[in-house]
């Protein structure tokens, strides 16, 4: 924004214009707007620093407190939950998530339980064979609830650390959809009573504020415990986490980098402040 | 909603002179918020408000219906206009067989929008090849395959790293029998990675379809216009479709990829299935966009 500029109207709109292209949305942009116009009532210039240590400060405190690791430390397999709308990443994640904690030494399965897109099965094998972990399918299941407890138990009997189970892309706004992933959480907690201990919503980093009722909606249905922010190795900045954070309080775990099984970053708001000014 | 805050605003405009800077700023405030709302680019929505106050500014309140009414119906007239028409054709004339190639970001919808088109093309009388010319995301040849056969329409595939060598033996293939449309279904890459843009580009030098379709993600935000002017500069878009309108974004990407590109909205996806696929109505689509 230049340096040392006094912040007047032409420079709050360029502000402004920056905020709104990065899909943080109305109430974070305002917020942001409103620190900006107090900060420079305390210190006439401001500059381009200024404003990203402002952002550092403000979502920092926002979210300070968050857990971004997945709880494994249990003497039972600690079940994680992938839901999302079609095409946010869901899949390929799993791939990462898998790759990620086998990795670290952890004994990893995966259910495939999107048994509705064509080849997805498939897709999620493949993913378990990059990983080198093992998947419970079946190509031949026509509902996911069976092939969800079925992999479960054996996840039990396997002595599994990590369970990832892929759902089919849903649109929050399909009923009979939402009923479906309410069935696979009860069906996840009549095997595991505390289960799943993770739900792990999918956002793609290009959406807008759509992202935000996406959020809340499948909160309705699965209490989402984090988010996996995608596809922000292109030129989209997932603006509408932090609209999410602020209103559902729900912290960002991961973020995608890219296609490959490698491209998963663990979250800090400090990265999605300098991806803003990157 | 606007309609509720445009009328209030106005409600003590009746039948005294003009609509001025005063009262219109209120109610441009309004629209505008609603459009970012709706996912419209914020420099597309900046335009749009200019063009709406110079069209209201100076319009003599019309004592028939209310000035609310009025800033409404001008607001709503812009946005169909810009929008764009409806039912634009797809150009399928030329020497056999007429080429379509299908583009956009990851995930938007592309693989199964090219299985719809088919069937669509296969229902009016054309005999449509689909072609894979995905060959990185795990399982897409296989996905394109299943989806094909549910529409009954052949899938050209090949073992081939090369993805400009399939598209040529597709058409070579589709020359020697009776296919009178080739639909590529590529795969989906960011427009800022160069060597998967080119790849995008060779095809199109080489093979000149007639039609390259640009689809977006219904719900997609800001980021819109950085994705579609990019595709747009290096292969001259002939077409936009928007998916996943079966949600409930409000779909604003529709008028930011049509105010920077110009291309026409060929095709809305309103569904999974190979039946959910509609012309572009832009009266619909004004309606959901200004909420
Ligand atoms: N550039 C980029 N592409 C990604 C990223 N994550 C996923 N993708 C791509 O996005 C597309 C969709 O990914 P999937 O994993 O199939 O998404 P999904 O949520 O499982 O989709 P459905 O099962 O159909 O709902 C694929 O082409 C992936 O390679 C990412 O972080 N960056
Ligand atoms: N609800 C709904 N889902 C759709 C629509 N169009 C596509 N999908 C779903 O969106 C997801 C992604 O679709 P694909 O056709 O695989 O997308 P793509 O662009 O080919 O993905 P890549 O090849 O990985 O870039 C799948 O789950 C589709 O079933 C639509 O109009 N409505
Ligand atoms: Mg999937
Ligand atoms: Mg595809």
């Amino acid at each position: 924004f230049g340096l040392g500029m006094k912040i007047d109207s032409g420079l709050l709109e360029r502000i402004e214009a920056f905020l709104y292209e990065s899909d943080l949305g109305t109430a974070v942009t305002e917020l942001i707007l409103d620190e900006i116009e107090k900060e420079s009532r305390k210190k006439l210039l401001l500059n381009e620093a200024d404003i990203r240590e402002l952002m550092l400060r403000l979502f920092g405190e926002m979210f300070k407190d968050d857990e971004l690791s997945i709880p494994l430390e249990q003497n039972q397999p600690c079940v994680v939950l992938v839901v999302g709308v079609n095409g946010a990443g869901k899949t390929t994640t799993i791939g990462k998530l898998a790759s990620h904690y086998s990795a670290s030494g952890k004994k990893v399965l995966i259910i495939a339980a999107d048994t509705y897109r064509a080849a997805a099965i498939e897709q999620l094998d493949i993913w378990a064979q990059r990983a080198g972990v093992e998947i419970i399918k079946n190509l031949e299941a026509k509902n996911p609830s069976g092939i969800v407890y079925d992999g479960i138990q054996a996840g039990i009997s396997r002595n599994a650390d990590l369970i990832l189970i892929d759902t089919a892309g849903r649109l929050h706004n399909k009923a009979h959809l939402m009923q479906e992933l309410d069935k696979i959480r009860r069906v996840i907690a009549k095997v595991i009573p505390d289960a799943p201990h993770e739900t792990l919503l999918v956002l793609d980093g290009s959406i807008g504020q759509n992202s935000l009722v996406q959020a809340r909606e499948f909160s309705k249905v699965t209490p989402v415990s984090g988010l996996i922010v995608t596809k922000l190795d292109g030129t989209a900045k997932g603006g509408s986490m932090i609209a999410i954070r602020k209103e559902l309080h729900i912290p960002v775990k991961f973020i995608g980098l890219g296609e490959k099984l490698g491209d998963l970053l663990p979250f800090s708001p400090a990265m999605f402040v300098n991806a803003l000014f990157g | 909603q606007l309609r509720d805050n445009l009328q209030t605003i106005f409600k003590n405009l009746r039948g005294q002179g003009k609509i001025t800077e005063q009262n219109i700023a209120l109610a441009l405030r309004d629209v505008r918020r609603t459009l970012l709302e709706a996912d419209v680019n914020y420099g597309v929505a900046r335009s749009f408000i200019d063009a709406v106050k110079e069209k209201a500014l100076g319009e003599k309140v019309l004592l028939s219906i209310t000035p609310g009414q009025q800033v409404i119906k001008i607001i709503h007239d812009e946005m169909v206009r810009l929008l764009g028409d409806t039912q634009v054709p797809l150009k399928l004339d030329g020497l056999p067989p007429a080429m379509i190639m299908v583009v956009g970001l990851q995930g938007s919808g592309k693989t199964t929008f090219a299985a719809k088109l088919a069937k669509q093309l296969k229902a009016s009388g054309k005999r449509p090849m689909l072609v894979a010319a995905d060959i990185y995301r795990p399982a897409a040849i296989e996905q394109l395959q299943i989806l094909g056969e549910h529409s009954s329409v052949p899938v050209y595939r090949e073992q081939n790293r090369d993805v400009l060598r399939i598209c040529r033996n597709a058409l070579a293939q589709a020359r020697n029998s009776d296919v009178n449309v080739l639909i590529f279904d590529t795969a989906g890459r960011l427009h800022v990675d160069d060597a998967m843009m080119e790849e995008l580009s060779a095809i199109h030098r080489e093979l000149k379809p007639r039609e390259v379709l640009f689809v977006a993600d219904g719900m997609i935000g800001q980021d819109a216009v950085n994705a579609a002017k990019a595709f747009n500069a290096r292969l001259d878009v002939t077409g936009i479709v928007l998916t996943k309108m079966d949600g409930d974004a409000r779909g604003g990407a529709a008028l930011s990829i049509r105010s920077v590109t110009g291309k026409p909205i060929k095709y809305i996806s309103a569904g999974e299935s190979t039946e959910d696929l509609e012309a572009f109505h832009p009266e619909r689509f004004a309606n959901r966009i200004l909420g």
